[in-house]
C-alpha cells in the first residue's frame, strides 16, 4: 500500500 | 582523550546487534555529556538515533568532542568477543585513528584488548524536531515483536491504527489478511507487561514491515517498547536503556497515491 516516502521529507539536514 | 568504563558490558553488545544490520558505517559522537549516534539506512527511509548518557557509566572522560568513525560490522564482530557479564571499556585518543575495546571479566582473571580502525565519515545531521504525538503506545517489546514477525509472515506492509480502545495492526497478502488489536491494559501484575495508550487524536499509517522487523531486534534492550504516531510523520519506535538513554527507530510513513 502505497509509496514510501524519504525521511528526508521530514527531517531536514542541520 | 575519551574514555568510557560500561559496567554492563551486555548493553552495548546489545545496542551492535540492534543496529549493525540497518546502518554500515556510522559516527559515534562523543561529547562530556555522553555518545550520541544518528544514522539512516541506505535506502533513507529509516533513522537510528542512540543516546548513552555519561551518567550511564562507572567512568566517562572526554577530553574534546570526538566524532568515531565507526563500521558497525566490524564493531560487532569485536564485542562478540566479550563475555555478557564483561565490563566493557572504549578508549580512543584525540588525535588518534583507532578505538580500543577492554574487555574485563566479572572476576578481573581476563583482560582482553581489542583494537580497531577509525573511519572518516562525514555524516550529516538530520533536526528532529519535539513533537507532541498525536498518539502514544508503550507495550511489552516481546509483545511487539512477536506482533510483527506474525504480520510479516502474511504481508510486505502494516496498517498501525491508534484509538482509545488500543493498537490494531493489520496486514494483507496473497494468501489473505490478518488484522491484530492490542487493547489498552493496566490491570497487570508487572508495569512492564502494560500496555497503555495515549491518545490526542486517532491516527492510522502503513509502513514497510521489513524495517520494522529491524528495529525489533533491539527487543533485549528493555522489556518495553513505545511508539509514537502522528499524521503523516514517521513513526518512533523507542527502546529505553535504563539508567543511560535510549535507541529510537524512525520510519517514515508510505503515502497512499
Amino acid at each position: 500500500g502505497g509509496k514510501q516516502s524519504l525521511m528526508s521529507t521530514f527531517f531536514k539536514p542541520k | 582523550m575519551f574514555e568510557g568504563r560500561l559496567l554492563q558490558g551486555s548493553l552495548l553488545k546489545k545496542v551492535l546487534e540492534a543496529i549493525k544490520d540497518l546502518v554500515t558505517d556510522t559516527n559515534f559522537d562523543c561529547s562530556e555529556t555522553g555518545i550520541a549516534l544518528q544514522a539512516m539506512d541506505s535506502s533513507h527511509v529509516a533513522l537510528v538515533s542512540l543516546l548513552l548518557k555519561d551518567t550511564g557509566f562507572d567512568h566517562f572522560r572526554c577530553d574534546r568532542n570526538l566524532a568515531l568513525g565507526i563500521n558497525l560490522q566490524n564493531m560487532s564482530k569485536m564485542l562478540k568477543c566479550a563475555g555478557n557479564d564483561d565490563i566493557i571499556t572504549l578508549k580512543a585518543e584525540d588525535e588518534g585513528d583507532t578505538i580500543t575495546f577492554m574487555f574485563e571479566s566479572p572476576n578481573q582473571d581476563k583482560i582482553s584488548d581489542f583494537e580497531m580502525k577509525l573511519m572518516d565519515i562525514d555524516s550529516e545531521h538530520l533536526g528532529i524536531p519535539d513533537t507532541d504525538y498525536q498518539a502514544i503506545v508503550t507495550m511489552p517489546s516481546a509483545e511487539f515483536q512477536r506482533i510483527v514477525r506474525d504480520l510479516s509472515s502474511i504481508g510486505d506492509t502494516a496498517v498501525i491504527g491508534v484509538t482509545k480502545e488500543g493498537i490494531s495492526f493489520s496486514t494483507g497478502g496473497d494468501i489473505g489478511k490478518a488484522n491484530i488489536v492490542c487493547r489498552q491494559n493496566t490491570n497487570v501484575d508487572k508495569e512492564e507487561d502494560q500496555t497503555t495508550v495515549e491518545i490526542h487524536e486517532p491516527v492510522s499509517l502503513t509502513f514497510a514491515l521489513r524495517y520494522l522487523n529491524s528495529f525489533t531486534k533491539a527487543t533485549a534492550l528493555s522489556p518495553q517498547v513505545t511508539l509514537s504516531l502522528s499524521k503523516e510523520l514517521p513513526i518512533v519506535v523507542e527502546y529505553k536503556i535504563e539508567k543511560m538513554g535510549f535507541l529510537r527507530f524512525y520510519l517514515a510513513p508510505k503515502i497512499e497515491e
